[in-house]
C-alpha cells in the first residue's frame, strides 16, 4: 500500500542545516498497525508528515498504492488525503473559531454525507472520546486533553483508510489513554491501517511493530523487517 | 508558605455552567514537592493557574506567605509572580517571533542580571535540556519536545522559589523525560518548591506526596495530609 524508498528530508535555517530524516525506507501495508518510537528530535513528526503527504522529502520516492507521489501535484495529493487519510497532529491543530462540533464536522467534510448522518456520526464520535458534554464550547475552553480527544475525534469520524497518529495519549491519563488505544485496535480490526508515533512503551504495545528511529534513521524494529 | 482554603471555580458559557474547582484546600510549604493526578478534564491546570496567580478563583481565599491576596490587584499578584514563580504551561506559550535563546531570557527578564551573566546562564540551561544547538531557531522550527524543553528552560532559568509545572514530560521520551526530572529533584533539594500537574505515575514518584483530584476535588492523597 505504501512504499517509502531513501527518503531524506534537509531543513536550512540562515546557519544550520539539520538532517531531520537520514534515508528511511519503509512499507506499510494494508492492516497493518505501525508504532514509531525514538528521542524527541530524532524525525518522527517530520516522518509521519511526509507519509501524510503534508511535506515532501528533499529526496527519495514515495509509492502510494502502486503510483509514484514523490514528485504529485498539491491538487492530487489533495485528493488522496481527503477520502484516505486521518492525521492527529502533536499540537491539535483545531480551529479556534469552530466550536467542539464544528471541527469534528470537518472531518467529514469530504465524506458527502447528508446532514442528519453527519450529526449523527459527530455524536457518536463525541461519545466515543468522550466529550459530548463540550460540543458547543471552543478550543480554548478545553483542558489540553479534552483539545487531544477532539483532534482525535475529527481525524477518525471520517472513516479514513489511513490513520497517521502523532502522539496521541501525550495529555491523557491511563483511562482515557486506554481508551484511545481500543479505539485504534478496534479500527485497526475492522481494516483500517494505523502509524502511531508514541513515547509511551505501553501504548505502543498495542501495534503489530514498532519502528525505533534515531537521528533520522531506523534503528531497529521488531517483527515485519522494513526494507 | 501557600494556603488555598475552599477554591471555588465557576466557567459560564451560553448554555453550559462548568464547576471545574469545587472546594479545594491545600497547604504547600516552602521545599515540598507535590505532584498533582487526575483525569483529563478534572481541574488540575485550572487549579495551578489559580496557584500560579494567573486567574482568580470564584470564591475561596488565597493566602501567599502569610499574606491574603485572594483580592489583591493584578499588579501586585504581577511583583509576585516575577520574582518567585516560575510557570511551565502544559501548552509551552512560547513566543513565536523569538528565537529559543531570546525566549529563554524572557525568563531572566525581572532578575536584574547583567547582559553577560544573563548570556551565561541562558547557554547553561540549554544545555541542562538539551537544546544547544538549536539557539537561533524559532518555534515553530523545533519538535514538540524541543519546545515542551525550552518552556521548562524559561520557567527554571530565573531560579524562581515556587515552580508550577504543568505536564512538564507529556511530550518527552523517557531519557528525556528522567532528565527533566531529575533537574527538578535536584532544584527541590536545594530549596525549590515544585507543585507538579503529571500524567505519569512514574514521574509522580519523583515527588514528596500525590494529590488525586477528580471532578475538581481532591480525592485523596498520600504522605502529608491536605486540610
Ligand atoms: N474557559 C473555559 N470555559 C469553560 N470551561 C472551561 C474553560 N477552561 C476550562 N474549562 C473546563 O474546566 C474543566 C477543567 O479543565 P482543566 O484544564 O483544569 O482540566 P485538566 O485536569 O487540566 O485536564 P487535562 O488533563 O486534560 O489537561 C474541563 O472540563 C474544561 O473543559
Ligand atoms: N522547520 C524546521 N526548520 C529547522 N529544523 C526543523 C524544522 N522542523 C523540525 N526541525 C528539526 O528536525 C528534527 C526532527 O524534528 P521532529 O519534529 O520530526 O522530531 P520528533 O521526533 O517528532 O520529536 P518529538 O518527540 O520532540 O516530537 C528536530 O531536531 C527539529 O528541531
Ligand atoms: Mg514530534
Ligand atoms: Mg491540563
Amino acid at each position: 500500500m505504501i512504499h517509502l524508498q531513501h527518503i531524506r528530508k534537509l531543513y536550512q535555517t540562515s546557519d544550520v542545516e539539520t538532517v531531520a530524516l537520514d534515508n528511511i525506507s519503509l512499507r506499510i501495508n494494508q492492516g497493518d498497525f505501525v508504532a514509531i518510537m525514538g528521542p524527541s528530535g530524532c524525525g518522527k513528526s517530520t516522518f509521519l508528515n511526509i507519509l501524510g503527504m503534508l511535506d515532501n522529502p528533499t529526496s527519495g520516492k514515495y509509492i502510494f498504492d502502486g503510483k509514484d507521489i514523490s514528485n504529485a501535484s498539491e491538487a492530487t495529493l489533495l485528493e488522496i488525503r481527503k477520502v484516505k487519510l486521518g492525521f492527529i497532529f502533536q499540537s491539535f491543530n483545531l480551529i479556534d473559531e469552530l466550536t467542539v462540533e464544528e471541527n469534528l464536522e470537518l472531518g467529514l467534510i469530504y465524506n458527502h454525507v447528508g446532514r442528519q448522518d453527519r450529526k449523527a456520526r459527530v455524536r457518536t464520535m463525541m461519545e466515543r472520546v468522550g466529550i459530548s458534554h463540550r460540543g458547543r464550547h471552543f478550543p480554548h475552553q478545553l483542558s489540553g486533553g479534552q483539545q487531544q480527544r477532539v483532534a482525535i475525534g475529527r481525524a477518525l469520524v471520517g472513516n479514513p483508510l489511513l490513520v497517521l497518529a502523532d502522539e496521541p495519549t501525550g495529555n491523557l491519563d491511563s483511562a482515557h489513554g486506554h481508551e484511545v488505544m481500543s479505539m485504534l485496535r478496534e479500527l485497526n480490526n475492522a481494516g483500517t491501517s494505523i502509524v502511531m508515533v508514541t513515547h509511551s512503551g505501553e501504548h505502543a504495545q498495542w501495534a503489530k511493530r514498532t519502528i525505533q528511529l534515531l537521528d533520522g534513521r531506523v534503528a531497529g524494529n521488531d517483527g515485519e523487517a522494513t526494507d
